[in-house]
């Protein structure tokens, strides 16, 4: 189960709030994944009680609101993360990025599909630059219109700022450098970039673990 | 358990000693909100649970703006449904605490389990109105309530409502209570989860401060609404 709780001083009304609470979190609690498994109870909160002072946040179409949204959606993000980094039985913190996407939505349902593809999560556990399970799960995506096999590109983008590992170019596979591959297969951190297109579209990230024995471990010995 | 040395258990929040890999994730100060503070107490929720806080307590020193979002998982537990409500009857208004247990999630429980979900925020609520000198709004209960623990046990209320004004009486603003707080809502998770930040507004001179505090390890794929 999720639960998150955030407080700020900032005067903002219940109304403001609301908006700014369910924006935050469909950039960030709504972008994560471990198991795939929606709990019964997961609840996200936020209080603003006013007690800094200045000028309250009433208008959704002020600077201050944008300047607020923004904060907290960046805010939210670090939270939600940790909770990745702290997934049941995880060994990695992997970001999935899906850019050229017809819409949001359509980039954050690729992302998501592959985020709760077992074969891609053992995978990455196994360190195996296994781009056919991503390729794979990118495809059985459900309700997203701008997959194209022939435009799609997988990369793994390192977190040392060097440069991606082109896997599959529009359609067709690169001679992956293997040494390179189980290079950085071997950090914790790791992104996986899905270019449903090269032209200009939208981007969605998610961030997900890999799955490991420890989580049938963990989760085999808990008793209701 | 040789690969990841991830061992868990659910009873204890805080038991096992913080993994040497994940300490740096664990602030050791903070900047907090003005007017919120933050406490715990040992309940037990968890029979084996002996020692270590489960129940947290955030609160603000005046009635706030609060919003919520919740599961969309069909069968939503009991605190989901009677802090939704709650927050619809008064419009997000008025708001002044969160309360939540860990080690028990009152979550497939029946009528039994929603009656338990308004006592936890109702027994809050008691804690505010002495404070206030008895003054009540009127408008009903002002706590948001959680939960998270195993599915499908009915809540130990009678420990846990005996053990709020403890929580309460515990209520502070130092890095150490945010902290305590932020440990008591976990169950399997291995570490605190707990960020602070300032902030300015572009029409305002003042700094403003965010506190957040999240658990989660498991059965996590949050689609919230």
């Amino acid at each position: 189960t999720l639960l998150g709780i955030l407080c700020t001083d900032a005067p903002i009304a219940p109304k403001q709030l609301r908006t700014l609470l369910a924006s935050a979190v469909t950039k960030s609690f709504n972008s994560i994944s471990i198991d795939g498994d929606t709990s019964t109870n997961d609840t996200v909160a936020l209080l603003a009680n006013g007690a800094a002072g200045g000028k309250p946040i009433d208008d959704k179409y002020s600077t201050d609101y944008g300047a607020m949204r923004e904060v907290l959606t960046e805010f939210a993000i670090d939270l939600a993360k940790l909770v990745v980094r702290d997934g049941e039985g995880a060994t990695k913190f992997v970001t999935i990025r899906v850019t050229g996407a017809a819409s949001y939505d359509d980039a954050k349902r690729v992302a998501s599909t592959i985020a709760r593809s077992p074969l891609v999560k053992t995978a990455l556990y196994g360190k195996d630059a296994n781009w056919g399970r991503i390729l794979c799960a990118t495809g059985y995506a459900e309700g997203v219109s701008s997959v194209i096999p022939e435009q799609t590109s997988v990369s793994f983008v390192p977190t040392d700022g060097s440069e991606e590992l082109k896997l599959l170019v529009k359609g067709e596979p690169e001679a992956v450098d293997e040494e390179r591959a189980a290079k950085i297969l071997e950090s914790e951190d790791l992104e996986i970039l899905v270019r449903l297109s090269e032209k200009e579209g939208e981007e969605a990230v998610y961030w997900t673990c890999d799955f490991s024995h420890e989580y049938v471990t963990i989760n085999g010995d808990y008793r209701t | 358990h040789r690969t990841v040395n991830q061992i868990r258990t659910y009873a204890a929040p805080g038991e096992g000693a913080i993994p040497a890999s994940k300490k740096k994730y664990v602030p050791t100060s903070g900047t907090y909100p003005l007017g919120f503070r933050a406490g715990s107490a040992h309940v037990g929720v968890k029979a084996s649970n002996t020692r270590f806080d489960d129940l947290a307590l955030i609160a603000s020193q005046s009635p706030c703006s609060g919003a919520a979002v919740f599961t969309t998982n069909k069968f939503q537990a009991a605190p989901v449904t009677v802090t939704r409500h709650m927050l619809k009857r008064r419009s997000g208004k008025g708001i002044r605490a969160v309360v939540v247990n860990s080690g028990c999630a009152n979550a497939v429980t029946g009528k039994g389990g929603i009656e338990d979900a308004i006592t936890m925020g109702k027994s809050t609520d008691q804690c505010f109105i002495k404070d206030d000198n008895g003054e009540d709004d009127g408008e009903g209960s002002r706590t948001i309530v959680m939960s998270t623990g195993v599915i499908g046990q009915r809540l130990p209320i009678q420990k846990i409502t005996d053990k709020i004004p403890t929580a309460y009486y515990n209520l502070s603003n130092t890095h150490d209570h945010w902290l305590s707080a932020a440990r008591a809502i976990c169950t399997t998770d291995t570490f605190p989860k707990l960020l602070s930040r300032s902030f300015t507004l572009p029409s305002s001179t003042e700094t403003y401060h965010l506190v957040g505090m999240t658990k989660g390890a498991g059965m996590i794929h949050p689609n919230m609404a």
